[in-house]
């Protein structure tokens, strides 16, 4: 760990967006929670955004095709142009012909990973019930799709508050459920834009703060 | 700056650390 670090801006100029995998290591840490509900809001913004525009879905491979731009944006690129990957093999779970839940489902493991990220294999970080919720509920979309549950049924045993009740999620079917989720989580949900993007634009200027620091110290 | 504040436990076999490693 740590003896190849990720050059950002290494083909010249200003740097406009960071990948997430670029951020785990040049922090050499875990995002934290409001890290994770920001990229996770922003993500599924701009994927609406991209849905709308007709764009074809893929499926969110690894943290280095999550990017995060200057002005707080947060967008998935193709696999294949950051990671350095070879092309996904056409058809299976690969690019275009993906559903909107299975993009969902593999930006939560991304978010998932990005949270874990530096844990050992026999440790779990302990997150807060909404998180967990909100990235269980992506990660499982398509099970929820398939089983037609409604939601939690017999599966959170420990949520008995009335808090908890409220906020209960049922199945995630699309971006702007997610969204609204993330929105929830903020005492007032109208700010949802605002503050996410706030997040995620200094999660950006930080990180780009923090390199610029270690390229000196180099 | 920048740093996250989180607590480890170890890893549970019904978490969601386990969920999402079944499905990766």
């Amino acid at each position: 760990e740590g003896e190849e670090t990720p050059e950002p801006g290494a083909a010249g100029g200003p740097q406009d967006s960071l990948s997430l995998e670029e951020i785990l290591r040049l922090y050499n840490q875990p995002i934290n929670e409001e890290q994770a509900w920001a990229v996770c809001y922003q993500c599924c913004g701009s994927l609406r955004a991209a849905a709308a525009r007709r764009q074809p879905r893929r499926r969110a491979r690894s943290a280095a095709q999550v990017r995060v731009w200057r002005d707080g944006a947060v967008t998935l690129a193709p696999a294949a142009a950051d990671a350095g990957e070879p092309p996904p093999a056409a058809g299976k779970l690969g690019y275009s012909h993906c559903t909107e839940t299975e993009v969902i489902e593999s930006l939560g493991i991304i978010i998932y990973k990005a949270l874990d990220y530096g844990l050992k294999e026999n440790e779990e970080r302990e997150l807060s019930p909404p998180l967990e919720q909100l990235i269980d509920h992506m990660a499982n979309t398509v099970e929820a799709d398939g089983s037609n549950d409604e939601g939690y049924e017999a599966a959170d045993e420990g949520l008995e508050d009335e808090d908890d009740e409220k906020r209960k999620v049922s199945a995630i079917r699309s971006y702007r459920d997610v969204m609204k989720l993330c929105a929830a989580h903020l005492p007032t949900e109208s700010e949802a834009p605002n503050h996410y993007q706030a997040v995620c634009r200094a999660l950006f200027a930080e990180t780009m703060e923090l390199h610029t620091f270690l390229t000196k110290i180099k | 700056k920048g740093k996250s504040l989180y607590k480890i436990k170890p890893r549970h076999d019904s978490g969601i650390k386990a969920k999402i490693s079944m499905k990766t």
